[in-house]
């Protein structure tokens, strides 16, 4: 199975 | 005060009905460079990035920068009540609580107006990062649409796997598999029919196909979409908002979150 990763995984808040 | 109007209004109806479904309520940030709008789906896996250049509307002004804050599902719906041939003007008062949408018929014989509340979001923003992608693939966008429509059939996730033999795109369910593959095209005499792999490095990436279907809501926009893929970043789904001439009014992008092994 797979599982979905979350953006703020990858973009950080400005 | 701002003020923004489009002859070819059908754009903006284009552009509502390409994040919708995604999106249930987002700010245009506006200010004299255009309108932009960014904001993530509910569940942080997606995110839409959303220009529409000042230089793109017949008339534009902005005197100082405004955030509206907007229901989408409400604006799109009052968009519906624009003729696809109705130039749409956009109107804010600077701290007003409500925006204005005017829509003219292209004879100016029927003029509606249309006002909608504005709401307070506290958006967040995200950096998304300056990426030199190792994959850029631009295809159809029907083709692309296609392709997520029909690979929904088998399963949740679509593996896209590009080398610099082309493209394929794979899923897999209890019902079994499929696989697209999409080669270069050698030669094409219409531009937007191509499929052009501009690669630096083989990419193979699992990505969900609901989002992948939201995305191509905004086919309609664009003849031509392009995938970058890195190892482990988002895919960029770029959709370039091009008028009836051709000319470049600004662009529609997504960002998705890949899949990974268990």
């Amino acid at each position: 199975n797979n599982i979905q990763l979350k953006l703020s995984y990858f973009f950080g808040n400005t | 005060m701002f003020e923004a109007r489009l002859v070819e209004g059908s754009l903006l109806k284009k552009v509502m009905e390409s994040i919708k479904d995604l999106l249930n309520e987002a700010s245009w940030d506006c200010s004299g460079n255009g309108m932009c709008l960014q904001a993530m789906d509910s569940s942080h896996v997606a995110l839409v990035s959303l220009m529409l250049k000042s230089d793109g509307f017949e008339n534009y002004r902005c005197d100082r920068s405004i955030s509206l804050g907007i229901n989408l599902a409400s604006m799109s719906k009052i968009l519906k009540c624009a003729s696809n041939d109705d130039i749409i003007t956009i109107r804010a008062e600077d701290d007003a609580d409500a925006i204005t949408f005017m829509f003219e018929s292209p004879k100016q014989d029927r003029v509606s107006d249309y006002e909608m509340k504005l709401m307070n979001l506290d958006t967040e923003h995200l950096g998304i990062p300056d990426t030199e992608y190792a994959c850029v693939i631009k295809m159809p966008s029907g083709e692309f649409s296609r392709i997520c429509r029909d690979l929904s059939v088998l399963g949740d996730s679509v593996i896209i796997c590009c080398t610099k033999d082309g493209v394929r795109f794979s899923a897999k369910g209890d019902l079994g598999n499929g696989n697209i593959k999409l080669a270069q095209s050698a030669n094409v005499d219409k531009e937007e029919e191509a499929v052009v792999v501009d690669m630096r490095e083989a990419v193979t990436l699992t990505f969900s196909l609901r989002y992948l279907n939201f995305f191509t809501k905004a086919a309609p926009l664009s003849s031509q979409v392009s995938l970058s893929m890195s190892e482990d970043v988002p895919l960029m789904v770029e959709y370039k908002i091009n008028d009836k001439e051709g000319d470049s009014k600004g662009y529609v992008r997504y960002y998705l979150a890949p899949k990974i092994e268990d």
